[in-house]
C-alpha cells in the first residue's frame, strides 16, 4: 500500500546540503 | 475549507529506491501530506505522490513553530525492534531487543540514542517504546 512508508530507514542527510535546522 | 499543505524545497537530488518513493531534483517544491516520525514524508509533486526522506527537504517558509523537539537528556526508554549495524561514524550498532535511551528525536528519523557510555544515531523505525509491544 502506498500509504505505508518504505520499510528501510531513510538515507542520511546528503553531506553537503544538511537541512538547515530551525 | 481547503486543506493547506506545507510546502518544502528539495535540497538535494533524490533517486527512489523502492516503488512508493518518487524521484526529485534540487529546487523542486513539494507539498507534504504526512510527516512520519521514521523520517519518510509523504509528498505530492505535480501529479506524483510518494515518500521521500525528510532530510532532503527544507521548509519554504519558516514554520510557525519548531518542528523538532529539543534534546531530552533525561531521555525516554525504547527497545530495538531490529538490529542495525552502524554504517557511518556517528551511528551506533545495536542488537535486537536492547533497551536504550532516546535523547533526541530528529525529524530525519535518525534519533540520537544512548546505551551505557555510547551515543549515536539509530533509525527510529527500528525502535519501539519500552513497555509497549510493536503493533
Amino acid at each position: 500500500d502506498i500509504k505505508n512508508p518504505p520499510q528501510n530507514p531513510p538515507p542520511r542527510p546528503p553531506p553537503e546540503t544538511r537541512r538547515k535546522r530551525v | 475549507g481547503p486543506i493547506i499543505l506545507d510546502t518544502y524545497r528539495v535540497i538535494a537530488d533524490f533517486e527512489k529506491t523502492s516503488k512508493h518513493e518518487i524521484n526529485l531534483q534540487t529546487g523542486d517544491l513539494v507539498e507534504i501530506v504526512e510527516k512520519n516520525q521514521n523520517g519518510w514524508w509523504f509528498c505530492q509533486y505535480e501529479s506524483k505522490r510518494g515518500w521521500i526522506p525528510a532530510s532532503y527537504l527544507e521548509p519554504l517558509d519558516g514554520p510557525e513553530e519548531a518542528e523538532e523537539d529539543e534534546p531530552n537528556y533525561e531521555g525516554e526508554r525504547f527497545v530495538t525492534a531490529r538490529a542495525y549495524t552502524a554504517e557511518q561514524e556517528d551511528e551506533i550498532s545495536l542488537e535486537l531487543g536492547e533497551t536504550i535511551t532516546v535523547i533526541h528525536k530528529l525529524l530525519d528519523g535518525w534519533w540520537v540514542v544512548r546505551k551505557g557510555e555510547e551515543t549515536g544515531h539509530f533509525p527510529s523505525m527500528f525502535l519501539h517504546k519500552a513497555g509497549t509491544r510493536e503493533i
